[in-house]
């Protein structure tokens, strides 16, 4: 869920 | 990671470096919006705050330094330089950017992932994204004839977030429940702005002739 919640994009 | 994306980023950086080799090389930022570098500062400035508390990559956490940085002497260089401030077409560059301002923090304030402090302002800054080009276009009309470097500029400032469209696309069939409506709907916006630009700059392309949009 955790990953969901991240934003990874620029 | 994928191409798409990791293309758009490349994009990101070739534009930004376009107008860093325009402002160095000519000493001279005629055509380019003061205030448009200013939402766009704004943008990494509240996109990026998880910058020291969430490690994703190198690559991300670079990228982040590189896009706060150079926009950050971009403002800094237009205000400031003696020479550079002196070509800046003030007279011409008079968008109410303070709309893009309110309206996007509106905005972030009723739509947003999650209602936190870092959430609101990445949803806001998703959005001022979307319109901060909104000044440089008007002052590109404004200003009729386009110089070939500001030209490329926008034009591959444009051509990222359509790239980013791709990269949505892509992780969606990926991973089905990958939804990032805010980003990709905000995306579609930000590109569809560029529209009569992306057909002028494909016209003066064709014909081989200077970049010239209708005032």
């Amino acid at each position: 869920d955790d990953q969901e919640s991240r934003h990874d994009e620029l | 990671m994928n191409i798409f994306r990791f293309l758009g980023d490349m994009t990101h950086l070739i534009s930004i470096l376009i107008l860093l080799l325009k402002i160095y090389a000519t000493k001279s930022c005629s055509g380019i919006s003061l205030k448009t570098q200013e939402l766009y500062a704004l943008v990494f400035l509240t996109r990026y705050l998880d910058l020291f508390t969430d490690f994703i990559s190198v690559y991300n956490t670079v990228m982040k330094l590189v896009f706060i940085a150079s926009s950050l002497a971009i403002v800094w260089c237009m205000r400031n330089h003696p020479l550079v401030r002196r070509s800046y077409d003030k007279q011409l560059d008079t968008f109410r950017h303070y709309f893009l301002l309110l309206a996007s923090f509106l905005l972030a304030l009723l739509l947003h992932e999650k209602f936190a402090f870092q959430e609101v302002l990445w949803a806001f800054s998703i959005y001022l994204e979307a319109v901060a080009i909104l000044p440089q276009l008007v002052l590109l009309q404004r200003s009729g004839n386009v110089d070939n470097l500001t030209g490329q500029y926008v034009f591959f400032l444009g051509a990222y977030r359509a790239l980013y469209i791709f990269n949505w696309i892509y992780r969606y069939f990926i991973d089905p429940h990958f939804t990032r409506w805010i980003a990709c709907v905000s995306g579609l916006v930000q590109t569809a702005l560029y529209a009569d630009f992306f057909y002028y700059y494909f016209i003066s392309w064709k014909n081989n002739a200077k970049l010239q949009l209708p005032a």
